[in-house]
């Protein structure tokens, strides 16, 4: 994250390969089910043994005695609708929920998030020398309207995407963020409103960020932990 | 050092089952049973049971006549390497194959018989002399020869191919599979399943596309050359000698302005990595070092400095241009579009679709709405007697908004989309606003007041 401050996002997790290395951002919206992004694994129909996600550590690499940590091997990869760009881990076993590993909430079905409502992106990756790369980073990003945000990408935005708008300074996802959640603080609730994709640029000042858009797949996602 | 499970290779989840054979199982540690193998001539193969950690001996393996292999979660096969492997080492005098022809395709004469040549070899459990298999009971330099049935030639090597030369490899030898367990100075090869003397992460399970069996030269790591940890517990690992393929490898299908699976076909010229870095170019040293030299990895393609995956890494990356980030992903190059093409087209959201289209969009097979296999369906026929759930034929019986869908046929896809798009014209429903009846449930809560880490300076404090 370019632009945050070390901070505790406890739905937030760390997607590992078979070296433990951390590779891509998820969000924990049930003990046992991680939402990430499609752009981070290699096919719908991956083998992922040997893959785990990392939970409850605020480090990147944490100590191998790190009481908090919970490290829940990957068992299935489940991919959303094709332009959603969404993927669903099923681990191993549930998470144990605690101070430091929470459940971030689903947004109602096409809920449209308001503008302005203050949000949150985190995640462990590069934070272009503005921050400590070795511990989870979190920044606030207001969202944008679609409609102004389509002025600014010159019609390029799609209704199955949202976005935030640039601020004075960088800010923004970088490497290793991509996956991770833009949650989104809705009648005290912490909501899964966004997940961040891969752009060509980390955080620019003079350009809103872009994210797909949770609420339109849902139903899917309810479906997807309903009937694996 | 060594380990007496080395002299045998293993046969996971598998079971040898011989007709009318029941022979009684010994609790012990697996390497005590095929220490108890390995010293009996007897004996060709154990089989291990994991659950009551149970020993049994075996006279047979897997090519002896009247036995079946059958699965057996609980249970490993080791069968004595000489038995399964279809090259030799060093002069192969334990070689126990079934080959039975010379290299110049003459019938072996049986070892039993003296005719038509006279022989003074006899028939010892030691010398594996059997039917008219190929042997080596005098240690020939040649390798396993036999007698020939042709009166005008008494004898003639079989021509088994020494292990090192049987299999070649090509690229750095990541797809190699050959069955070389000794390193290039002659040790013997650690079993990648073992984690002593040397303890390490290749664990055989976590790395199913490497091959990773009993203790075979492999490449996991996309190293330069096969490799294995060694017994030697002085020296961790070791490059194995196996010959080069001097014919061309197979040129895969490569892309250019995407990427497929990990990208490691990738031949495109991006060279930024998904943030805007610039990326080192592969014959440099700086600002990084490191050993992916574009003439040590020829199958790699490392030109210049674009986005490639010599290392089977996630997605093509490169090293990186600053000094303080030595390399970055390319994620920003998009993968390739792997849906097979759509056969029919829906409206709305397909709750009246009733063609017959029955494979999904990545063409997997669909299950029959009325089967239970190989997923138990929630939605079936008698649920929705109005939505035509017949044959395995794609359908949208829950409204779904993202189309008709099928239960499939691969079991680790419980559902998914099928083969079919929105017709010309159609849109799909634009998205509301309400926000003022949100309720939510218990998730989405975090305690707030341990948000903020401390800059984080030697220690790790709060």
């Amino acid at each position: 994250i370019v632009g945050g401050r070390p901070g505790n996002s406890p739905w937030t997790v760390s997607i590992r390969n078979r070296e433990g290395v951390h590779f891509c951002g998820g969000s924990l919206v049930k003990e046992q089910w991680v939402i990430s992004t499609r752009q981070c694994f290699s096919s719908c129909e991956a083998d992922l043994s040997g893959y785990a996600v990392w939970l409850g550590t605020l480090y990147k690499n944490p100590a191998p005695d790190d009481p908090d940590k919970q490290a829940i091997p990957i068992i299935k990869i489940i991919c959303g609708p094709s332009e959603s760009q969404l993927v669903m881990l099923k681990l191993e076993r549930p998470a144990t929920l605690n101070r430091r590993v929470a459940l971030i909430c689903l947004p109602p079905e096409r809920f449209i998030v308001p503008v302005n409502t203050e949000c949150e992106i985190a995640g462990w990756g590069d934070t272009r020398g503005t921050g400590d790369d070795n511990v989870l980073n979190v920044a606030k990003l207001p969202i944008m309207s679609n409609q102004e945000c389509n002025i600014s990408l010159r019609g390029h935005l799609k209704e199955s995407e949202l976005c935030t708008s640039p601020l004075f300074v960088s800010v923004g996802a970088c490497e290793g963020d991509f996956g991770g959640p833009l949650a989104c603080l809705t009648h005290n609730c912490w909501v899964l409103e966004g997940v961040i994709t891969p752009s060509r640029v980390c955080a620019r000042k003079d350009r809103p960020s872009t994210f797909i858009r949770v609420s339109l797949y849902v139903d899917w996602i309810n479906k997807v932990m309903k009937l694996s | 050092q060594c380990s007496p499970l080395n002299g045998f290779q293993r046969l996971k989840a598998t079971q040898l089952m011989y007709l009318s054979y029941q022979r009684e199982e010994y609790p012990m540690e697996v390497e005590e049973c095929a220490r108890r193998c390995a010293i009996s001539f007897d004996c060709r193969a154990f089989h291990y049971n994991w659950q009551s950690h149970g020993c049994q001996l075996l006279r047979f393996t897997q090519h002896s006549p009247h036995t079946q292999l059958q699965r057996n979660v609980h249970c490993d096969l080791y069968q004595k390497k000489g038995y399964v492997r279809n090259c030799i080492m060093g002069d192969g005098s334990d070689y126990r194959g079934t080959q039975s022809v010379t290299e110049k395709k003459k019938i072996c004469q049986q070892w039993r018989l003296k005719f038509p040549h006279d022989h003074r070899f006899a028939l010892l459990p030691q010398n594996g002399l059997e039917e008219n298999y190929c042997r080596n009971p005098d240690k020939d330099k040649q390798g396993p020869w036999c007698y020939t049935t042709d009166p005008a030639i008494r004898y003639q090597s079989c021509g088994i191919k020494k292990c090192e030369n049987a299999v070649c490899m090509t690229c750095n030898g990541e797809d190699y599979r050959g069955f070389v367990d000794h390193t290039e100075s002659g040790t013997e090869c650690q079993r990648w399943d073992l984690q002593h003397p040397h303890r390490h992460p290749f664990v055989p399970n976590k790395y199913p596309d490497k091959d990773l069996a009993d203790n075979y030269c492999r490449n996991p790591d996309n190293s330069e050359r096969p490799w294995c940890y060694t017994m030697d517990p002085a020296k961790e690992r070791e490059y194995c000698h196996i010959r080069k393929c001097t014919e061309k490898r197979r040129q895969l299908s490569s892309t250019t302005s995407c990427f497929r699976m990990k990208g490691e076909d990738y031949r495109g010229e991006v060279n930024v990595t998904s943030t805007g870095i610039p990326c080192q170019r592969w014959d440099s040293q700086i600002p990084h070092r490191h050993h992916y030299l574009p003439q040590k990895y020829e199958c790699k393609d490392l030109r210049e400095n674009y986005c490639r995956n010599p290392d089977g890494s996630e997605a093509p990356w490169c090293f990186t241009t600053f000094p303080n980030t030595r390399r970055a992903y390319c994620f920003q190059i998009k993968r390739c579009a792997d849906n097979v093409e759509a056969e029919d087209c829906y409206r709305g959201n397909g709750e009246d679709y009733i063609g017959t289209v029955s494979k999904t969009r990545k063409g997997i097979t669909c299950q029959r709405w009325n089967e239970q296999y190989p997923h138990k369906p929630q939605v079936f026929p008698t649920m929705f007697p109005t939505v035509h759930l017949e044959e395995n034929y794609c359908r949208n019986p829950d409204n779904d908004s993202h189309g008709p869908w099928c239960y499939t046929m691969n079991h680790n896809i419980p559902f998914d989309y099928c083969a079919i798009e929105l017709c010309a014209g159609e849109t799909k429903p634009s998205i509301f606003l309400n926000p003022e009846e949100v309720v939510f449930d218990q998730c989405g809560k975090r305690d707030d007041r341990m948000q903020v880490l401390a800059p984080i300076t030697g220690g790790r404090a709060r």
